[in-house]
């Protein structure tokens, strides 16, 4: 999650969904944001689903309805455009931020990994998110302004941990969009991992977190593939964004099986 | 406005305010979104302030306190965090999306130029915008997944039209972080000009309306600048960045002096 809007949520959300089902393990994708933009990278057309992700937050006894296999070991669960409403509506429900939750556990069957796509804010939608997991994966571009918001986030994480979800803890950052040669990343890269190097013995949830190897590099075919309804491995298996997400992929599934 | 993240909103709003307000014209710049990005761009610090866009949404009445001189010509209604929980407080108020035209009309004095930073989504506080202006420049990427969002976004701008402020057009669309050499790139440029030409002859609110000349190219100068609390007219004068920025200030002050 990151409410700074456009540093790679979508894109990595869906990519490492594929990359990680492509192992082998059974993953649950769920898109909660009202741009769909998840669902449309996947090539889902939302005019022909039953039900979606708004009708699972409303009544999280639908979810099983809302629930399409979008690829072998990758389920989602779609967004539509009426999400942008939710929230309000959400705003005078009972245990309006752990819906999800309840909507998640309704669903058949058990999936290894869950990886949610939130959308650019702090809002009803990704709290709901936070307090369905256990972990937060931040994507983030090496530029200040996207830099900026991360105490804020780290902020809202430690809220939720108090109150709603005491497990949850941050587990990392992704650099997407990288491009490593220029001073600015550089800087940012190196404000990064003094930050996090300077929480490692804190008693905060990013303790011990920090940013996750390879980097995602700047690659234009990770933003030509979505218009194909394409993840990257379908699209162009060995290009650096294939390979980027594929390296991620395995290293986050090793660090979760050592847990 | 675009709800789609991360495409050069905050950017575009401060270098263009900056450009506007060198050629000598008075200009409002409204900064409507929690992440206070175009605050902290013109390097104004939220703790020093006595009131914010916050309060005058809160109580129009209060502008006037929250009105800062931040260069010469260019006055700002500086965000601050706390506006993350004005939409759900402004859904129970009435006149809800009137508060911020409200605001502006209780400010002293005139403003020739006035520019709003929006929050990456279609909430409560873009509302706000739409309804207090005469018309909507969208800043955009060439990528797919940013122009997904277009229809939706024009959609709105016709609701908003239709309801709260007749008045309201789209005037164009400004491409920034521009790669012109990328196919990707050319392919979405080359629909957008189609759906425009389409619209032409339309009785829509974005009829004539058209893609800005020049293209902001992607230069690592404007995601510097931010940093040091400069606009990039003051942090690099010459570079592409600024020499964008500056034709683009132009074409629109043109642009408007015709009308
Ligand atoms: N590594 C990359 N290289 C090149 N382009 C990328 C890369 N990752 C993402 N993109 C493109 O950059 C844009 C932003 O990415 P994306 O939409 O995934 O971000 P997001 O954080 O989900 O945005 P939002 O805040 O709107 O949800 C998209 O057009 C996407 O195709
Ligand atoms: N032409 C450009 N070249 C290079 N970097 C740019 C350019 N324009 C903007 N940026 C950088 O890209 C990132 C996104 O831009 P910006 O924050 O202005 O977008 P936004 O639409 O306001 O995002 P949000 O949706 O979060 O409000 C920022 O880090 C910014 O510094
Ligand atoms: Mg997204
Ligand atoms: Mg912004």
């Amino acid at each position: 999650m990151n409410q700074k809007g456009g540093v790679g949520k979508s894109t990595t959300a869906v990519n490492l969904a594929a990359g990680i089902a492509a192992m082998g393990r059974s993953v649950l994708l769920v898109d909660l944001d009202p741009q769909a933009h998840s669902t449309l990278h996947l090539g889902i057309d939302q005019d022909t689903l039953n039900a979606s992700i708004y009708d699972t937050l409303i009544d999280p006894a639908r979810a099983p309805d809302a629930l399409v296999e979008a690829r072998k070991n990758l389920f989602l669960l779609p967004s539509v455009v009426d999400l942008v409403g939710a929230e309000i509506e959400l705003a005078s429900m009972p245990a309006r931020e752990k819906r999800l939750a309840q909507g998640i556990v309704s669903l058949p069957g058990r999936f290894e990994f869950v990886i949610i796509d939130c959308p650019p804010s702090l809002g009803l939608l990704t709290m709901n998110a936070l307090a369905a997991v256990r972990e937060v994966i931040v994507p983030l571009q090496a530029h200040f302004l996207a830099l900026q918001g991360l105490s804020r986030l780290l902020e809202t994480v430690m809220l939720v941990g108090r109150s709603v979800n005491p497990r949850l803890r941050v587990s990392g950052a992704i650099l997407c969009m990288h491009e490593e040669k220029t001073r600015h990343s550089k800087e940012v890269v190196a404000d990064l991992e003094a930050f996090f190097k300077a929480s490692r013995e804190k008693d905060v949830p990013w303790r011990g977190a920090g940013l996750y190897r390879p980097p995602i590099r700047r690659n234009v075919k990770l933003a030509e593939c979505p218009s194909f309804g394409q993840t990257i491995f379908e699209y162009a298996r060995w290009c650096p964004g294939a390979l980027d997400y594929e390296a991620l992929s395995k290293a986050i599934v090793t660090q979760w099986d050592r847990f």
